[in-house]
């Protein structure tokens, strides 16, 4: 008797494009390169059922069907992030001494539930 | 307030104690080494799936985090060393600026020679050599002392100087790995002397950081730059197995 919202495929969970621009930040100053980057983020919903195409872990699957018999005590799924890359960045410490550096997880290619 | 401590919080995340102040001003920036940008520029052109961000291929070590360490030292001149006719340039490579979770891989240390003929005399006379050494200073010299008993011999070795910039490298890691430690850091001293030229022709230097005007061998341009690699393994996961 569970009511279910109609998910619309532009709300489902999925990588939404967000660029960063250091300058937003205040970065500018010390941030060498890049300006910014592609850094993209996971917004949507895991609904019932989970298709294919949502990635869904065998734990999201589960709870899924927990939720759509017991929206009120289980939540649905998130929408997180399964797939990130990393960027490099360029820029001066406190020395004035030029530091690259890589960080992973900074971009979000895929998401999933 | 709410976003600084966000800011704090991201920032250190990012293995940075805080905010970095580069001087900037009217100070001009320091500019970015080539090898750093070709590197830069390889790491955004790389595909994601083939890149490891833990590892430096360049110089085949593991390491997330490159830096051209700035050289604070200053030039010395001849009245202070034994050698009356060389030219002596301390180095300093301050390596505190390495977070205490960092694992150090690999300390490069770059020497280049820049040499300028700006006398037609000396191109005539062909390329000149320098003799270069460098010795690791293992204790502060007290005023009035010998500092060639607190200097241990690293490297000799000849330059040839020709308009085209020449290079020196030296793997410094160890050395580079004891300076993090707290007051053990007194640094490098470079002693420079021109070869094949005639010790009377050349003029001892002065006090101060001024060379003699009339040298009887242009001096070249000396840049030095300790490359330190490091790894933080907060940073680095190690790699999934497929």
């Amino acid at each position: 008797s569970a009511i279910h919202l109609p998910v619309t495929p532009s709300n489902v969970c999925k990588a939404r494009r967000l660029y960063i621009d250091f300058k937003d930040v205040g970065w500018q100053d010390w941030i060498i390169a890049p300006q910014g980057y592609m850094a993209n983020y996971c917004h949507g919903e895991c609904p019932f059922p989970l298709s294919e195409s949502l990635n869904g872990t065998n734990h999201a699957i589960l709870q899924t069907l927990v939720h759509s018999l017991d929206p009120h005590g289980t939540p649905q799924p998130c929408c997180v992030p399964i797939r990130l890359s990393p960027i490099s960045m360029l820029y001066y410490d406190n020395n004035d001494n030029v530091v690259l550096r890589h960080y992973q997880d900074m971009v979000v290619d895929e998401c999933g539930c | 307030e709410e976003m600084k401590s966000q800011e704090r919080l991201f920032l250190s995340s990012l293995g940075l104690s805080g905010r970095p102040r580069p001087a900037g001003g009217h100070q001009p920036r320091r500019r970015v080494p080539s090898a750093l940008w070709r590197m830069f520029r390889r790491s955004e052109n790389m595909q994601a799936q083939e890149s490891d961000p833990c590892t430096v291929s360049e110089y085949g070590v593991r390491g997330n985090i490159i830096r051209y360490v700035q050289d604070q030292g200053r030039l010395v001149s001849g009245w202070s060393s034994s050698c009356q006719v060389c030219l002596e340039k301390q180095l300093f490579f301050n390596m505190s600026v390495l977070q205490p979770v960092e694992l150090l891989s690999l300390a490069q240390l770059e020497i280049k020679f820049h040499w300028k003929p700006f006398r037609s005399a000396e191109l005539l006379q062909g390329p000149r050599a320098l003799s270069v050494s460098l010795y690791k200073v293992i204790r502060a010299t007290l005023r009035g002392a010998n500092p060639q008993a607190n200097r241990r011999l690293l490297l000799s070795q000849s330059v040839r100087l020709q308009p085209e910039p020449s290079s020196i490298t030296m793997d410094l890691t160890s050395l580079a790995e004891s300076w993090r430690k707290p007051g053990r850091n007194y640094g490098l001293v470079l002693e420079l002397l021109p070869l094949s030229v005639d010790p009377e022709e050349l003029l001892p230097f002065h006090p101060g950081n001024s060379l003699p005007l009339e040298p009887a061998l242009t001096l070249p341009l000396i840049q030095a730059s300790l490359v330190a690699v490091s790894l933080n393994p907060h940073q680095c996961r190690s790699r999934q197995r497929r």
